[in-house]
This record gives structure tokens, C-alpha cells and sequence, in this order.
């Protein structure tokens, strides 16, 4: 999983 | 991607539609302040990386648009004349305690970084979004019916995070090694939820 990929979601 | 945009502006437009409803109709009836309020502790717990993330404009700008939206609603609705007046508390019943202690464990038990407060508080958002809309879902069972205005709203949250799961479809297929368990298991939980508002909403547009 990469770590904090979903961060560029809202 | 086109689909995650659309889902984003389908979730900015369900806060214009209910910003538009409790000022033109001077009413926030029907609409449940617990939901609004757990939103608002959503996006302050989920967007504090707002400080050092800075992915694009669009993002660190949507960020504070989501923010302030939110809390914007929730003025409205606890100090706005004549509004606050014509809230209805005791529809507004659902037991959100029972919603968000659950979900502070999980975040902290269940998280991308068990080292980081910012990962726990993350996750915790993501759990807390998934049910947040349940007190809304619940005073619109209590009411019997929503206001059109107020289903449009619903449908619109809701409509958003379909556009957010098939956005992961797309990106899962599109991007090398794209998994995100927390957030793909807490949208589909958060999906769900929609289904039997989905279905009376879409029959009664067929019977209008």
C-alpha cells in the first residue's frame, strides 16, 4: 500500500 | 481524473444546495445539525495536513473551501435568525456519540502509520465520513419525507461518493500498485448507506 497516496483526494 | 472531479464538484455543489435551502427558505427543518457538525469535525480532522501538504492549489483550495463551507452550515443553523428557530431537535435524535467513539478507536487502532497522530485522525475522518450522513438518513425517516431541496442534497452526498468509488476503480486499473484498503472499504460502507434514499429518491422524481 502506498503510504499516504490517497492524500491527494478530499 | 474526470470522475473524481465530478465527484468533488457534485460534493461542493451539495453544500451550495443546502446553503441555498436554509437561506431561501429561511428553514434549516429536516436538516440534521448532528450530521453537519460531525462534517465539520470530518474535514478539520482529515484536512490538518493542509499546513504542509501542498499537493496543488486545487487541492489546498478545495480544502479550505470544504472547511469553511461546513462551518458556515453550522452557523447558520445554530445562530442564523430565523433559522436556529425552526430546527427541529427532536427529530434530530440519532444517537451520534455511538458513531463517533467507534470511530476514534478504529482511527487509532486502524491506520496507514501507527507512529503518527496526523495518520490516526486521518483515518478516524475517513470512518467518521462513512456514517456521518446517518442522522440525516434517520431524521428523514422520522419526517416520513425529505424537502426537495433537502433529498437533492442527500443525493448529492451521495452521488459523490460514487463518482469516488468508481473513481478508485479507474485509478486501480490506471495507477501501478494504487490500493487503499481504509478508504476503499469506508466508501463502500459510506455507498451502502445511500441505497434504500437512492431508490425512494429516483422512484419519486419517476412519480413527479
Amino acid at each position: 500500500e502506498k503510504i499516504g497516496a490517497t492524500k491527494d483526494e478530499l | 481524473n474526470a470522475i473524481r472531479l465530478a465527484g468533488d464538484m457534485s460534493h461542493m455543489a451539495s453544500f451550495f444546495v443546502l446553503l441555498f435551502k436554509i437561506n431561501k427558505s429561511k428553514s434549516v427543518a429536516g436538516i440534521s445539525l448532528k450530521t453537519q457538525e460531525l462534517y465539520v469535525l470530518v474535514f478539520c480532522t482529515r484536512y490538518v495536513d493542509i499546513f504542509w501538504n501542498h499537493l496543488s492549489l486545487y487541492n489546498s483550495l478545495m480544502k479550505v473551501i470544504f472547511i469553511a463551507l461546513s462551518v458556515m452550515i453550522v452557523y447558520v443553523m445554530r445562530r442564523g435568525v430565523p433559522q436556529r428557530s425552526t430546527y427541529n431537535p427532536e427529530l434530530d435524535s440519532f444517537p451520534h456519540h455511538w458513531l463517533v467513539l467507534p470511530c476514534v478507536l478504529l482511527g487509532v487502532a486502524i491506520n496507514q502509520d501507527p507512529t503518527s497522530p496526523f495518520e490516526m485522525a486521518w483515518a478516524f475522518s475517513i470512518y467518521l465520513e462513512a456514517v456521518a450522513i446517518m442522522p440525516q438518513l434517520h431524521m428523514v425517516q422520522k419526517h416520513g419525507e425529505a424537502e426537495n431541496l433537502t433529498s437533492h442534497y442527500i443525493f448529492l452526498l451521495g452521488l459523490y461518493r460514487v463518482f469516488y468509488l468508481v473513481n478508485w476503480v479507474y485509478r486501480y486499473m490506471t495507477e501501478d500498485g494504487y490500493w487503499q484498503a481504509i478508504v476503499w472499504v469506508s466508501g463502500a460502507v459510506q455507498a451502502v448507506l445511500y441505497l434504500d434514499f437512492f431508490y425512494n429518491y429516483v422512484k419519486s422524481k419517476q412519480k413527479d
